[in-house]
């Protein structure tokens, strides 16, 4: 089971 | 007061269709520069980020930087009504509260004046970070837009995984699994057109695994650009790019799907 990522896990908020 | 104008309205008009299923509003940032949007659907799983360059059009003033706020599907309504090969202008007033879209047919024996009404919107931009990726892959991007398509009447999960030799596409589902395997391109083929081969710069082998309909909503950029470029890193997101020669580019990033 593959569960899906955020892109918030890997760019931050500007 | 901001202005630009293209020959190719058209290029215009693939480029909203390229973003408005992805991201239903967004804020055109237009400085001297060019103009710059970014844009993220609402999981948060997938962006897009659309950097044009003044370079690229035939006219392009913006005394003072203006953000235009816009409806993606209603710029579209007045992008229908442009003729295939007529020239587009835009224009907005620096406090304005509203766009103006002409299109002028090759003779200018037809010429159509929209008005587009803009929207305050705040959106959330994320800092994306310039990045050393193990694998870039450039290929045809109807090829990707084939592979994306097809394979995603077998499985939901794409992996792509990339070695010196080829790029392979791999999907499981209930009726069975396939991979789709592309070689890269014999460098010694200089008669063949550039942007029908398969080029691969590989720092290390990787592998990731990518939500299809995510990819299917991107490879709508198909129009945009013969190649499409691919970037992948060890658990970082896909950058899927289509360059517009000297206009710019478009840039989807996506968020891996990791085995539990």
């Amino acid at each position: 089971k593959s569960s899906q990522k955020r892109l918030d896990s890997y760019f931050k908020l500007i | 007061m901001f202005e630009c104008a293209l020959i190719q309205g058209e290029l215009f008009r693939k480029l909203i269709a390229s973003v408005q299923d992805l991201v239903q509003d967004g804020n055109f940032m237009c400085d001297a520069n060019g103009i710059s949007l970014q844009g993220m659907d609402s999981s948060h799983v997938a962006l897009v980020a659309l950097a044009l360059k003044k370079e690229g059009f035939v006219e392009y003033r913006c005394d003072r930087d203006v953000t235009l706020g816009i409806n993606f599907a209603n710029l579209a309504k007045m992008l229908k009504c442009m003729g295939a090969k007529d020239r587009l202008s835009i224009r907005a007033q620096d406090e304005g509260d509203s766009a103006s879209f002409v299109f002028e047919s090759e003779d200018s024996s037809r010429v159509s004046n929209f008005e587009l009404k803009l929207m305050q919107i705040d959106q959330e931009q994320l800092g994306v970070p310039e990045t050393q990726y193990k694998a870039v892959i450039r290929m045809p991007s109807s090829e990707f837009q084939r592979i994306c398509k097809d394979l995603s009447a077998i499985g939901d999960t794409v992996s792509i995984s990339v070695t010196k030799e080829a790029v392979k596409f791999s999907v499981g589902g209930d009726i069975g699994s396939g991979d789709m395997s592309l070689r890269q391109s014999e460098s010694g083929d200089v008669d063949g057109d550039d942007s029908e081969k398969v080029m691969i710069e590989l720092e290390e082998p990787v592998q990731q695994n990518f939500a299809l309909r995510y990819l299917n909503n991107f490879t709508k950029a198909t129009a945009l650009s013969k190649t499409v470029t691919l970037s992948l890193g060890t658990d970082m997101p896909l950058v899927t790019e289509y360059k517009m020669d000297n206009l710019g580019s478009i840039r989807y990033y996506l968020a891996p799907k990791i085995d539990e």
